[in-house]
C-alpha cells in the first residue's frame, strides 16, 4: 500500500542516514525517491558524500566506498525487520583495513539481533568472529568442513 | 526461528554428509579458492525454495547435484535440510508442539523433487508458506551473495526499490 | 615506446600538478579507499583518448574535471600529459629526432577540448594515429579496470570475441 | 581476415593451456569456438577444469577461480602481443595467498617484455613490487602521491 511503503522509506532513510555516516566515520548520504508524486511506482536513488567531498554522481565513488555505501543500505534496512540471519560472502574484498575494523564492529553491534555468518579471505574480519569454520578440498573437489575454532576468550 | 544447523549431502562440492553448526553471534568461514563456502550459501538459498538455477550459478537445476571428481562417480540426489529450533516461539501453531522444525528438499537426476517438514513429505508451497509466516522469507538483503553488494549501487531506481519494499 | 612518466592537474581527485614516473618492472600504488588510486587509471584511458564518459565512471565528460570540496573550489580545467621515451626507435618518423614524445589533453569546462603533442596543438585523430603506428593503443588486455576481470568470464562468446581480435 | 583471426585464435588458446595449468597448480582449460563453420562471427567459449575437478560449466567455478581463469586468458593473450604497460587495477581482490603468490610470480616472470602497474589492497603483492606510490587524502577529497618506497635489495 502507498501509506506502507512510505513509512517504510522514511524509516529506512533516516537509518541510512545514521548508519553511513558511522561507516564513513563521517560524511553524509540518503535516498531520494525519483518520482516523489507516484509513491507506488517510484523508484529509489542514493546520494552521497564522504566525508569532506562534494556530493556527486554516486558512480564515480571509488570501489570501495560504492561497496560501504551499499552496506550501508543493507544494513539499514536490516535495522528495520531484521532477518534471523544474515549471511554476507565476501562483501569485505574491496574495503581498506580501516574500513574492515568499522564494517566489523557494525556487524558485531548487530549480533543481538541475528546471527551473522561472514565467508572472508581476510585476517581482521575472521579475528572478529567468534567461531571460524574451516572449509578445504584435501580430495580434489570434495569439500569437507575440517577445522572449528573457537575465539579464545581474550 | 533461531537456525541450528544446516546438512548437506551430494549438493555441489559436499557428496559426503556435512553438518554446519550455527550459532549465536559471527560465524567466520574461511577456506581457499573453490573449496566450497560460496556453495554454502547455496545450499541455503535452494532449502529455502530458490526456483532459479542461474541464481546458484547453474544453467540448469540438476548442477546442484554433485557431478563427481576425477576420482569420484557423480551422484544421483542433492538433499539439504535446514533445522530451526522454536524455542523463541516464533512459529506456526501447527509446530509449536516441536522443539525443532527440520526443513528438508532433495533432487533426483531423473529431475524428480521432494519437500519435507520434519521427516513429513510436503509440497514446496508448505515449506513456502512456513518461511511466510515466520518472517524467515529469503530477503535480498539477509543473502549477499558474492561479488552482488555493487549491484545496490549500480542497480536501476527501479529495482533498488524492490529491495526496500521486501523490508516494507 | 616506453611510458616515462604521467603528469594530472585538475583532474577528478588530482587539482594540484601531480607527476608519476614508470619505473621498469612492477609498480605498486597503494592506499585507502578513495584515495584517488583508480583515478590515475582513469587519467591514462583519458589521456589516450577514451571519448566515453561512461568508461570513466562518470555521466558527462565534464565529470573528470576537480569539482572541488567542502574546503577547496572547482576548477575550471582538466589536463593530462604522458610522457613516453623513443630510445628504443619504435617511433613513427615525424618523432624520430625527439628523445622523448608527450601527449596531451585538456577539458575546459566550457566543453573545449584541445590535444597537443610535444605542446603543439594538434588533432584528436593525431593522437589516434600516434598511437596506432606504435601499437601502444589501448587495448581491453592491457588495462584491467577495478571489477571488472570478471567480465571476461562472463561475457557473451560474440564480446569475448572482441578481446581476442584486438591482439589479432 | 578469416585466416588472421583463426591463426590469432590457435597461438592464443596455445598460450592459454599453458598459463592456465601454470596459475592453477594443474588442470585445464581451452577456448573453443561457438561456431567453427563461421571464423568471422564466431564467439570464443571458455571451458576450464581447475586440477581434480571435472570440466564443467565455468560459471559453476568459485569467485577466486573465474577471475584466476580470465587473469589467465588476459596473460595469453598479452603473451601473443604484449603492450608497452600492462595496468592491473585490484585484479587481487578475490584470491587466496597461494593464488596471489602465483600470479604474482607470473606477472615477475612478464615484466622482461612490459611494464607492469598493479593497483593493490594486498600485502603480498606490494611485496613484489620494484616500487611502491602510495596515494594519500591528508586534505580531504584532494589526493597526492605521497610515499615511494624502493624495494630493498633482499
Ligand atoms: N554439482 C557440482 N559437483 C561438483 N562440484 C561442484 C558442483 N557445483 C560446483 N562445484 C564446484 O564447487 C567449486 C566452487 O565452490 P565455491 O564457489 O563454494 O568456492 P569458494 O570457497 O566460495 O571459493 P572463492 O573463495 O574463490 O569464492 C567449483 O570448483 C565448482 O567446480
Ligand atoms: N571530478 C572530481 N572531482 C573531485 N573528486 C572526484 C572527481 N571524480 C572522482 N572524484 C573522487 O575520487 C574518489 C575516487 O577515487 P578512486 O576511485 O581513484 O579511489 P581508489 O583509490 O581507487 O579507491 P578504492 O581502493 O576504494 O578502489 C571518489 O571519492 C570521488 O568522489
Ligand atoms: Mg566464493
Ligand atoms: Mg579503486
Amino acid at each position: 500500500t502507498k501509506k506502507h511503503f512510505q513509512e517504510s522509506f522514511n524509516k529506512i532513510n533516516e537509518l541510512f542516514q545514521q548508519v553511513f555516516p558511522q561507516l564513513f566515520k563521517g560524511g553524509s548520504a540518503e535516498l531520494r525517491l525519483t518520482d516523489p508524486e507516484n509513491i507506488l511506482e517510484s523508484g529509489v536513488d542514493i546520494v552521497a558524500q564522504p566525508p569532506g567531498k562534494r556530493l556527486q554522481n554516486v558512480n564515480l565513488l571509488s570501489g570501495g566506498e560504492k561497496a560501504l555505501t551499499a552496506i550501508s543500505l543493507v544494513f539499514a534496512i536490516f535495522l528495520l525487520k531484521p532477518s534471523p540471519f544474515c549471511l554476507l560472502d565476501e562483501v569485505d574484498a574491496p574495503l581498506d583495513d580501516a574500513n574492515i575494523d568499522r564494517f566489523n564492529e557494525m556487524v558485531r553491534s548487530l549480533t543481538d539481533r541475528s546471527q551473522f555468518i561472514l565467508i572472508t579471505h581476510n585476517k581482521r574480519t575472521m579475528e572478529m568472529a567468534d567461531i571460524l569454520y574451516g572449509v578445504t578440498m584435501e580430495q580434489a573437489g570434495v569439500s569437507k568442513m575440517v577445522s572449528v575454532e573457537l575465539k579464545a576468550a581474550s | 526461528m533461531k537456525i541450528k544447523r544446516l546438512e548437506l549431502m551430494g549438493f555441489k562440492s559436499f557428496p559426503d554428509k556435512t553438518v554446519l553448526h550455527f550459532q549465536e553471534g559471527i560465524t567466520g568461514v574461511v577456506g581457499p579458492n573453490g573449496c566450497g563456502k560460496s556453495n554454502i550459501v547455496d545450499a541455503i538459498r535452494w532449502v529455502m525454495g530458490e526456483m532459479s538455477a542461474k541464481h546458484l550459478r547453474g544453467k540448469s537445476m540438476e548442477d546442484v547435484i554433485f557431478s563427481g571428481t576425477t576420482q569420484r562417480n557423480p551422484m544421483g540426489m542433492a538433499s539439504v535440510t535446514m533445522v530451526f529450533s522454536t524455542e523463541d516461539g516464533r512459529v506456526p501453531s501447527a509446530y509449536a508442539h516441536f522443539s525443532e522444525v527440520a526443513i528438508s528438499r532433495r533432487l533426483y537426476r531423473s529431475g524428480e523433487s521432494e519437500y519435507y517438514i520434519n521427516q513429513t513429505l510436503c509440497r514446496l508451497r508448505d515449506i513456502h508458506d512456513l518461511f511466510l509466516g515466520t518472517g524467515v522469507g529469503m530477503r535480498a538483503y539477509s543473502i549477499i551473495e558474492q561479488g552482488r553488494i555493487g549491484q545496490v549501487i549500480s542497480a536501476k531506481p527501479e529495482e533498488r526499490r524492490l529491495i526496500l519494499e521486501e523490508a516494507a
